[in-house]
């Protein structure tokens, strides 16, 4: 599964 | 967004203003490996592509993607059409195969999901981590460089070292783990202990930047 924080990092 | 990641994404703006700013000061971009810019470049569109598809994060985080991209192609065109003379490909030999190989083999192997995008941006973590070596390489065949260089490599090594109190911050505030932001992190940052040390014990005390022979 995708860590759904991830996306907010650069 | 903690003070961590905050601090260290502004390490990374300041680290491509300081190397624009060398470029067009001296208006040469001797001593900067073309290969490494272009792997940036490579990084930047293939992990901030996720503009067109994803859900809006917030206007900062579009705000830096949007930055890293043009601002990175903007160094390509400086070093391949404004000041091509100055730029020296004998010197910047690194094999790019060596780096590209095994960042598609790594993301296909790990990936969060084995998807067209997910497999995009595990490689995007996997080409950063190695992007910087055509760089050192070219440090070490040279032995020295002009001490700007040797901040824009510091700055750009600043940023990459921030990230790691950021995920111990957020695995204690959040509980959360990114298994291959971390482990690619980690392996990045190592791969600038070297520079640092010289960076530390000589440039920051006014010597110039100079291997051992």
């Amino acid at each position: 599964p995708v860590p759904d924080h991830k996306k907010d990092e650069l | 967004m903690n003070i961590f990641r905050l601090f260290g994404d502004l390490s990374h703006l300041a680290s491509i203003l300081i190397l624009i700013h060398k470029i067009q000061t001296s208006r040469s971009c001797r001593g900067i490996s073309f290969k490494t810019q272009a792997l940036y470049v490579a990084v930047f569109v293939t992990r901030y592509l996720d503009l067109l598809y994803a859900e809006h994060v917030s206007i900062y985080n579009t705000f830096m993607k949007l930055f890293f991209i043009g601002s990175s192609c903007y160094i390509l065109y400086l070093m391949k059409v404004r000041f091509r003379p100055t730029q020296d490909p004998s010197i910047d030999t690194f094999r790019l195969e060596y780096l590209l190989g095994p960042s598609v083999v790594l993301a296909l192997i790990f990936n969060y999901t084995f998807s067209f995008t997910e497999v995009l941006w595990a490689f995007s973590i996997y080409l950063e981590a190695l992007a910087i070596l055509p760089q050192l390489f070219m440090l070490q065949r040279t032995g020295e460089a002009e001490a700007i260089t040797t901040h824009y490599l510091a700055a750009l090594g600043a940023y990459r070292a921030l990230y790691i109190p950021n995920w111990l911050y957020r695995y204690f505030s959040e509980g959360t783990v990114d298994p291959i932001a971390v482990v690619a992190g980690i392996v990045q940052t190592g791969l600038y202990v070297d520079f640092f040390y010289i960076y530390f014990t000589k440039v920051l005390r006014g010597q110039k930047f100079e291997l051992p022979a």
